[in-house]
């Protein structure tokens, strides 16, 4: 599947979320 | 394992699996985990993601994992 640039755009904007919120995770669980 | 239930974990190994770069689509989940109920993987979705261990991709029903990048 060929992605748009917004799609693109999108999509990396939601994996850095995901990564913030997996970092904020595993900091409250230490 | 990792903290995760079998059928998280299960959820997230489809997830991961999966090369497109549009992610797996929640059908695509439905069609591979038939044995699991709906009301199941939507429950495993919604944590996995509230994890950040997934995250959607081109609309809400399409993910992909943050570590198989």
């Amino acid at each position: 599947l060929s992605l748009t640039e917004e799609q693109k755009r999108r999509i990396e904007e939601n994996r850095q979320k995901a990564l913030a919120r997996r970092a904020e995770r595993l900091t409250a669980q230490q | 394992m990792n903290g995760l239930t079998p059928h998280q974990s299960q959820v997230l190994n489809l997830i991961r699996s999966y090369r497109g770069n549009e992610g797996m689509s929640f059908d695509e989940l439905k069609k591979r985990l038939h044995g699991l109920n709906i009301t199941a993987i939507k429950q495993a979705v919604e944590f996995l993601s509230n994890e950040g261990h997934i995250y959607s991709t081109v609309d809400e029903d399409h993910f992909k994992s943050t570590d198989a990048d």
